[in-house]
């Protein structure tokens, strides 16, 4: 089953922003 | 009971046959023993037919062609077994069967309409509560995939109410629990189905256990994005976490995956208050990762990760500028969303 990694991404980049 | 049912008809026939010599008794005895005797039969020849499929799931999740057509052909037989026969276990084995092929061919509306005929099927007779369970739990993962999440957060209710805590079935729930939330962005929900989870680490086997350990440590990295607001103070050790995983560390193409991604996405949370630690682990591991990709995430049905990892493997590549990294990442991003 796929990770919800859409969300994983959004909140990576998120902390790369920060 | 139909192997005690078969053993005792037997005995009786005989005594009444050749012992007693009581012609009613023994023609009642005969009846019965070839009316179970048979179905003893078809019961150990379904069950051989879902083995087949069973097996074949157990030892790896891609599909077998040749086993997918031979249990489509089976269908029909099945299904005149279920009608011609009243045993619990005959219906059960043949409704798991249905599942079982639905779920080859990847077909959730499919899967979702055969466990919604078994649970009609079995809620008319006296035993309830097991394929209840049984066919409710299996459809939690098809209403994930098909974003039907209402329906998803009403089976995982049910299935909570059939389940007495700390069993094996209580704990199975609540991890779908935590994967409702973190699909359907509830992430408050997947973690009030962590928390009494962790109470019961000590009395799961291994790989439950460290199936829960990872969906714990993704609650983790989503109470340090601020989307989960715990409720009480936790805290989140990642060097301890891989020492607590080792069996899925082996597993390569498998749960190790999420391991790899916990951990960069881990180093980026420590990165806040170390920036410069934090940015020397993920880039130390970012030529370990690119071999990984590679080496292990080859087929088809792993094409989510591989696309993922390799745009994780982006963020030490564009130097941890989130535009470069964006910009890196986009073509994967998109085959992704199209995957």
């Amino acid at each position: 089953e796929p990770a919800p990694y859409a969300v994983l991404w959004d909140r990576a980049l998120m902390l790369l922003e920060e | 009971f139909l192997d005690l049912i078969v053993l005792c008809a037997k005995k009786l026939k005989y005594h009444y046959g050749a012992i007693v010599g009581d012609r009613k008794q023994y023609r009642t005895y005969c009846e019965l023993f070839e009316r179970y005797n048979e179905m003893m039969v078809i019961s150990d020849r379904v069950e051989g037919y879902y083995l087949d499929i069973a097996f074949e799931f157990a030892q790896s999740k891609s599909i077998n062609e040749e086993l997918l057509e031979k249990s489509k052909k089976r269908i029909p037989e099945v299904e005149a077994y279920i009608r011609e026969y009243d045993n619990y276990w005959i219906h059960m084995l043949g409704f798991n069967i249905f599942g079982l092929v639905k779920q080859m061919e990847s077909d959730y509306r499919g899967l979702l309409e055969v466990c919604q005929q078994a649970i009609e099927h079995f809620g008319n007779g006296s035993v309830k509560r097991g394929p209840l369970f049984n066919f409710t739990y299996k459809q939690i993962p098809c209403f994930l995939q098909l974003e039907m999440y209402s329906e998803a957060r009403q089976a995982i209710h049910t299935c909570l109410r059939l389940t007495l805590e700390g069993t094996y079935n209580w704990i199975i729930t609540l991890e779908y629990q935590v994967m409702y939330g973190f699909h359907s962005g509830d992430f408050q929900a997947a973690y009030e189905a962590i928390k009494p989870i962790r109470g019961y680490l000590d009395k799961m086997d291994p790989a439950t256990r460290e199936q829960c350990l990872i969906l714990d440590a993704y609650v983790h990295f989503f109470i340090g994005t601020g989307d989960i607001i715990p409720t009480q103070p936790e805290v989140f050790r990642p060097a301890r976490f891989m020492n607590e995983v080792p069996i899925f560390s082996k597993d390569k193409a498998g749960h190790h995956i999420n391991i790899l991604i916990l951990q960069i996405l881990h180093s980026l949370l420590k990165r806040r208050t170390q920036p410069t630690l934090a940015e020397n682990e993920i880039t130390t591991r970012r030529s370990a990762l690119e071999m990984y990709v590679s080496r292990h995430l080859r087929g088809e049905y792993l094409k989510w990760a591989r696309l993922f990892l390799r745009m994780l493997i982006q963020i030490p590549a564009g130097y941890f500028n989130p535009v470069n990294v964006r910009m890196k990442a986009a073509k994967d991003a998109e085959l992704l969303k199209n995957a």
